[in-house]
């Protein structure tokens, strides 16, 4: 006799925290700084704003001798704020977000900044405040919690100010039980990783001991912005077309096709049409569900699309990871390369990739993977990610003169509106054909530069000799 | 100007596929007949059924040069069944099922078999058919579809028969793309893995190449089943403690503590009341939020509770891991473990080791690791498991005369009402410190046992020698 319950998604992260990252206190502590930072970039970058961001941890309690402490943790922003009616579930409901669009952003789930707080809650029974303010009249501060049962915001207070210096940007302000003793160097790393791949962000961060760790600036201009996208028909299942069909504007089908999609001229949209046997003067809206199948069958079958628009992505640069790279490690050698953008799915991405050697690079047997995603730095995982295998299985770094014992990094970036993440902590990236692909294309052409350059250097050393 | 969304559980998954593990089609077939499986498992445990489990797989398309083409498939099983009211939820909306209480079972969130049928929809575009009868007057029918964005099931369908046999059980008849070539071997291995884990299931498979691959029951009678246990307190917070008090018949705080919770005696209630400085004659429903949480302090500082109940668990069986290991390797040593029950955040688990040398073993550098979780067989996502991080960082294989080159198996098993997967996919467990512990400690001993196995063979030669 099974007794039937639903939960909301709340609950379910609730009750599954290790599914959200949130394993244990060090590795919690990491995920809420890193949660929190993220959505500071991400709503700076939607401004166009030049990133300030404080991040302030100080201990609540006093001394413990255990690891597993409480903290206060204040994040702050310049970014472009939420509006007051938005704040509640913005920050106190799981799913609820501003990211659900087609278009590169570091949040993708709707999930990261409420887990952060549905967190420090449980751990510490305490109420969250968050104030922000779009630039308006008015900075807006809320005390909340979270009714995980409901996936509802409580409000227990909310007070209004008047802005009368126009600033614009988020506080969020709450406690945790945490263990900063072992994640305090995946934290900074986290930080100074994230600054070099920003290098137009200023990062503040001030630890529990007191001390303080500045990011600074080295870029004053912010880079080109991610632009939302059309969707690409390749890829396009009937549960899509029938939303799309939903909310168009468009009336008769060779117009939804031409509006609705990226790379739908007149020609293309009247032969998908021929080819699923729909009249072109049929009324969108009025299609039967066998005829939506039939066109997104025909969609399959054509095949011929042009290759997404690429408008939407927003690449770290190539002059960027080389300026990082040079600064973390110093190499001998350095080469730098940016993939055309390609895509997987119809979802259009671009991958960049280094490859260093020699000077600061700490010896070993091991390469040093640095990887990114939408700008974002990923430190866990690394032998579930797409790029950890490209480089131990796609490579033969023998065949490009690599020693065994030796001074070797890789970097990997990918960007586009939908990173297809193994976890909701974003930590590992699917082995996509194509974007396993794009990464061995790219690691190998920046080898064969490696391999001209220990070549030269072998015969140097050659010459030197006799 | 940020545009706010809320999206349901089930366009969470339809967005985010690879979070749930079906990120391609082969690995896509694989976790649909995994869930299908372990429902149909759970199904037989729960009234205590000798499991008769059917698995077709079928073509549906002419002949296809791709790999990737449409199947139909059908599981079914003679299980409890669903009642006729909850059949539409059961399998049409995420985040719903009757696995959500305190007791060890495969499934426990409430998605894989939704998951599997939401695959299906949006690959084939067609409706699924479930037909289910608890054993009584009748047998009901559905045609279901998914209502993504809803998560609700929208009925096409529903037809009654009479149960003139008094069958019990469910089947699960629908399409999906999927890519049979490249995910047939690891079908297989978890197929025949299950069986050998689960001596008393019958399970039959017919491939779509018409080949019929037969588990045969080797033992005709059901295992101990799990019981539904209480939560201890240790671990417990103040949203597990809010969400009792509701529920709770009980009225003044003594005897909440003492029905709700397992191995709280009288003396136990009154020291922690007084710890927290609450009257034991306070009405539990009137406690304020800062007493639940002193409540709830108290309950972490008083640390004196005996350890979890262990009825609640139903493990595997030294004598099942022996003979299934014996028929897989026939290997020239064997030794089995099972540990005494132990806790984690006050979450009951056990945990059964093996280790296996020579015979069929194959040979080479790499240990052969065999993963189970509440007796489901884990094939994916290796390197990320708390067993592998166990058998390549903590044992010190040289020191137990294992050589480089070995023929080496180790099988772990983990039972417990909670296991902390890292993804919704089940395929990796956390590395929570009780977990690791208890298998590093079952892991040695098998290791010593394997020392003197090994020290014996080796005097022997020494004497053949002489
Ligand atoms: N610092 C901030 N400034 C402006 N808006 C914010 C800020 N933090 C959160 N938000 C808003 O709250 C929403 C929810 O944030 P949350 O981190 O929970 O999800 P997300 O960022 O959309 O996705 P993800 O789970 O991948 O992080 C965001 O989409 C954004 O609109
Ligand atoms: N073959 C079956 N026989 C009986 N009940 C079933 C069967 N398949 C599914 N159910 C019911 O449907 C519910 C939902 O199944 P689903 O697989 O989606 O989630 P779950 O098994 O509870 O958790 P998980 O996501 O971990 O698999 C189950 O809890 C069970 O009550
Ligand atoms: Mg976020
Ligand atoms: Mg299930």
């Amino acid at each position: 006799e099974q007794r039937f319950e639903q939960i909301s998604p709340a609950d379910f992260f609730y009750r599954n925290r290790d599914i959200a990252g949130f394993s244990n206190p060090s590795r919690s502590l990491y995920m809420s700084i890193r949660e929190l930072v993220e959505n500071s970039l991400d709503a700076c970058e939607i401004g166009r704003i030049l990133p300030n961001i404080w991040i302030e941890l100080t201990q609540v309690e006093e001394d413990s001798e255990k690891d597993v402490r409480t903290y206060r943790l204040v994040v702050k922003d310049n970014g472009v704020g939420v509006e007051a009616e938005h704040i509640p579930k913005a920050f106190g409901t799981i799913l609820y977000g501003s990211k659900y669009g087609f278009k590169q952003s570091r949040g993708t789930f709707g999930v990261g900044g409420t887990m952060a707080l549905l967190y420090g809650q449980i751990t510490t029974n305490n109420a969250f405040k968050i104030i922000s303010s779009t630039g308006k009249k008015e900075i807006h501060e809320y005390r909340l919690m979270i009714d995980i049962v409901e996936n509802k915001p409580k409000i227990l207070e909310h007070k209004t100010y008047p802005n009368e210096n126009g600033w614009h940007g988020t506080v969020v302000d709450y406690t945790l039980e945490a263990d900063y003793t072992n994640s305090k160097s995946k934290i900074i790393e986290y930080l100074s990783k994230t600054a070099v791949i920003n290098p137009h962000s200023n990062i503040v961060f001030i630890d529990p001991r007191g001390r303080l760790y500045v990011f600074a600036r080295v870029k004053e201009t912010t880079p080109e912005p991610p632009k939302e996208a059309k969707p690409h028909p390749l890829g396009v299942d009937v549960e899509t077309v029938n939303r799309l069909i939903a909310n168009t504007r468009s009336r008769d089908c060779v117009s939804f096709l031409m509006n609705e999609f990226q790379k739908v001229g007149r020609k293309t949209a009247l032969d998908v049409l021929k080819l699923a046997n729909i009249d072109p003067r049929t009324k969108v809206k009025e299609l039967t569900f066998e005829q939506v199948t039939a066109l997104v069958d025909a969609i399959k079958a054509y095949g011929r699309f042009r290759a997404p628009d690429t408008s939407s992505l927003s690449p770290v640069g190539v002059e960027f990871i080389e300026a990082g790279i040079r600064a973390v490690y110093d190499p001998e050698f350095l080469h730098v390369v940016q993939r055309p953008p390609a895509s997987y799915s119809g979802i259009p991405f671009i991958i960049e990739a280094a490859v260093a050697y020699g000077g600061n690079i700490p010896e070993g047997e091991d390469i040093h993977l640095l990887r990114f995603a939408n700008k974002i730095p990923l430190l866990y995982d690394e032998r579930a990610d797409v790029s950890w295998k490209v480089i131990s299985e796609k490579i033969d770094w023998n065949s490009y003169k690599v020693p065994k014992v030796k001074r070797l990094a890789v970097l990997t970036s990918i960007c586009s509106p939908k990173v297809p993440y193994k976890t909701v902590g974003k930590e590992a990236i699917s082995d996509r054909p194509e974007i396993e692909r794009e990464l061995t294309i790219a690691i190998r052409e920046c080898a064969r530069e490696l391999r001209l350059y220990l070549s030269r250097i072998e015969k140097g050393e050659a010459v030197k000799k006799r």
